[in-house]
């Protein structure tokens, strides 16, 4: 699976996600990233978010909806929203993966509980990284 | 000037250190790193969220490593089922596609769904026969074969067993 989520000079947010779906898969099989709400979600009140990972529990969870919903009526930052999902929420029903997301503040997330997630950023204040490993 | 960035991912899993080779993991990190810039440089020049999300997800696509579009796995048939979304979080408008094996870029379709279609999501043989009323590009299974990603799916055919992209099989014992 791949994705990418964004924010843009007018504060404009947006994710996008794609994926081949799981080797060997049959029945018409279909993951979290074509559902919206759950791999893949973008309001411009609190954040973008494209998943990766164990497709079924992602969909039980409502991944990418869920952590729109913590910062909306909880108010939690994107990194605390991001965390809850990913680090608690995900492992108790046994969904290993991660997410990115971004904010309306700018703020980037890249959060996973496997034990590597292929990703990357780049923010307009200079940050930029690619990274495989848990530990890079 | 107010911020604006991008990120990106190519799946997650069990990725040992050891589990890639100095090669490919540079070539995991090239990829990577175009899809970023793809998507970065249409923020740069004032383009939107959505274009730049489009654009990285294409160029992610585009590359066999990933497992998307080209890079798609194969399913119990021998073939390929991609699905992709997109959503716009300035009109909550969202486009999403299902189970297609003929789109070039699945996720182009899911924009076209977006911006064209009255509907969200569009699913196997109908909405490839939305993608052809909208000039999309399609491709045949050449385009989608890999000699890696076919033995990845002998393999889990043999052992009767579905598995994620980027994770060891269940039962792979290690140590």
């Amino acid at each position: 699976t791949v994705g990418a989520v964004a924010i843009d000079l007018h504060g404009n947010l947006a994710a996008a996600t794609s994926t081949g779906g799981m080797t060997n898969k049959k029945f018409g099989r279909v993951g979290d990233s074509s559902i919206i709400g759950a791999g893949n979600y973008a309001n411009n009140v609190t954040c973008a978010v494209s998943c990766t990972g164990h497709g079924e529990p992602f969909l039980r969870a409502v991944t990418a909806h869920d952590v729109s919903c913590l910062m909306e009526y909880k108010g939690l930052s994107l990194r605390d929203a991001c965390r809850e999902v990913v680090h608690k929420k995900l492992p108790r029903i046994h969904g290993e993966g991660g997410l990115i997301a971004t904010d309306a503040a700018g703020n980037i997330e890249l959060v996973f509980n496997s034990d590597g997630m292929y990703r990357g950023m780049q923010h307009s204040d200079g940050r930029r990284e690619v990274a495989i490993y848990k530990e890079d | 000037m107010k911020p604006f960035g991008i990120a990106i991912h190519g799946g997650a899993g069990t990725i040992p250190r050891d589990s890639l080779s100095a090669e490919r993991e540079a070539l995991y990190l090239e990829g990577l790193d175009r899809a970023l810039s793809a998507g970065y440089e249409v923020l740069l020049r004032g383009g939107s969220a959505l274009e730049a999300v489009r654009e990285a997800v294409v160029e992610l696509e585009n590359n066999p490593l990933f497992n998307a579009g080209r890079g798609s796995v194969f399913n119990h048939i021998g073939s390929h089922d991609m699905d992709a979304a997109i959503m716009c979080g300035r009109t909550l408008e969202a486009g999403a596609v299902s189970g297609i094996s003929q789109i070039k870029n699945p996720i182009v379709l899911a924009e076209t769904i977006l911006k064209h279609s009255d509907h969200v999501m569009l699913i196997g043989q109908g909405a490839e026969e939305f993608a052809r009323l909208h000039h999309l590009e399609f491709a045949d299974a050449g385009y989608f074969y890999d000699e890696f990603r076919h033995q990845q799916w002998k393999e889990a055919l043999a052992a009767g067993r579905t598995q994620l992209d980027h994770s060891l099989p269940a039962n792979e014992k290690m140590g």
